[in-house]
């Protein structure tokens, strides 16, 4: 995935079979994020991978001051990604079980 | 431990703990 700057990881284990996974994002480079990042730590949240979209919980993180407007996009990209690499993850798993 | 928790008028709950300086780029 694209260096964006913000690092998003599992929080725990994934077991394949929830739809439901625990995520951690922080900043690794705040000099890739436009606005004003204000160094809050690690951010553990969970996340849906069959409803949620990944942009809608960057917008609820800028909405509750940990980042600026400006990078909702950057911040949601960075989401998808992990998500999309879990979800691969997932599939291969499957069809290889 | 310093975490603290913030829930957004979604519903959502977010858990904001320190990073460890072993997880930070070198700046």
């Amino acid at each position: 995935a694209e260096d964006t700057g913000v690092r998003v990881e599992l929080a725990e284990e994934d077991d394949g079979r929830k739809a439901s996974i625990a995520l951690k994002l922080w900043v690794e480079d705040s000099r890739k994020l436009k606005g004003k990042y204000k160094d809050s730590g690690a951010i553990e949240f969970t996340f849906d991978i069959e409803r949620e979209v990944p942009e809608g919980v960057a917008q609820e993180m800028v909405e509750s001051g940990f980042f600026h407007e400006s990078d909702a996009k950057i911040v949601g990209k960075s989401i998808r990604d992990r998500v999309a690499l879990i979800k691969w993850r997932r599939e291969r798993t499957v069809s290889s079980a | 431990n310093t975490a603290t928790q913030v829930v957004t008028s979604a519903g959502r709950r977010f858990i904001v703990s320190p990073v460890p300086e072993s997880r930070l780029k070198e700046q």
